[in-house]
């Protein structure tokens, strides 16, 4: 059949739910190893801020979406959180496996428990299904969003910088094997909007990112002696 | 993916960009 606007979008939700048929939200058994090599256990961490991820976006959808279409919100809410869970999992236990093998390290305590890791990440699984449920449920049934919810609201709403969200954004990829082309050419877009103006804000990252690289090179120069 | 530009280099990933490796 001819692919129309609304049958992508259906067919991107029937993916996205087929998605969620397998979701657990607990860490599978792999994933516990590696939260147990850590010098620090991440779980309990890892297990509030997905929580605390789960109730301000529970909030602020509603808000965003207002009470008209509150059993729609609350519908993709039920929907993110149990995508975010699955998500936010797989990619870790996919990403700490690939970085186990580049990097020939078990104990991951530092990554397991920065922040800003791990915000990104989430924020990274709610767009996707946002990006998923949002834009496509208006085009199937009309709803209509009080607030633009498209990217980057995500950033907003978690208090995230840009250039956090960026550094996720290919490794997710890799991650996640599930991702629709749509999904991809729409983290690509993020990747490209950060890039040209989010991560140059005032309060980017970015800058100190810069700063200490150029640090590392002037230190390069000077420890190579002059006469090579 | 194919049509996704991998731009991160070797000897680079999640572990360099976050400073935890």
């Amino acid at each position: 059949l001819p692919q129309t606007p609304v049958r992508t979008a259906m067919n991107t939700i029937q993916q996205l739910m087929m998605n969620l048929n397998s979701a657990s939200d607990k860490p599978s058994d792999n994933l516990i190893s590696y939260f147990n090599n850590c010098t620090v256990n991440p779980t309990e961490g890892i297990l509030d801020r997905v929580e605390n991820v789960g109730r301000i976006f529970k909030e602020r959808f509603a808000k965003a979406v207002g009470q008209g279409c509150a059993e729609i919100g609350s519908q993709a809410t039920n929907i993110l959180i149990y995508c975010v869970f699955e998500s936010n999992y797989n990619f870790n236990f996919m990403n700490l496996l690939q970085e186990e093998e580049r990097l020939s390290v078990h104990n991951f305590s530092k990554l397991l428990n920065n922040n800003d890791f791990h915000m990104s990440l989430l924020a990274c699984a709610v767009e996707v299904v946002m990006a998923t449920y949002g834009r496509n449920a208006s085009q199937t049934d009309g709803m209509n969003i009080e607030t633009d919810l498209s990217f980057p609201w995500i950033l907003n709403v978690l208090d995230l910088k840009a250039f956090d969200f960026y550094k996720v954004i290919e490794s997710f990829i890799k991650a996640e094997p599930s991702l629709t082309r749509e999904m991809i050419k729409h983290l690509e877009r993020c990747e490209h909007r950060i890039m040209e103006s989010l991560a140059w804000q005032s309060d980017s990252p970015l800058f100190d990112h810069i700063k200490q690289s150029k640090e590392r090179e002037g230190q390069a120069d000077q420890s190579e002696p002059t006469c090579t | 993916p194919q049509d996704y530009h991998f731009g991160l280099e070797e000897g680079e990933g999640i572990s360099e960009l976050f400073d935890c490796d």
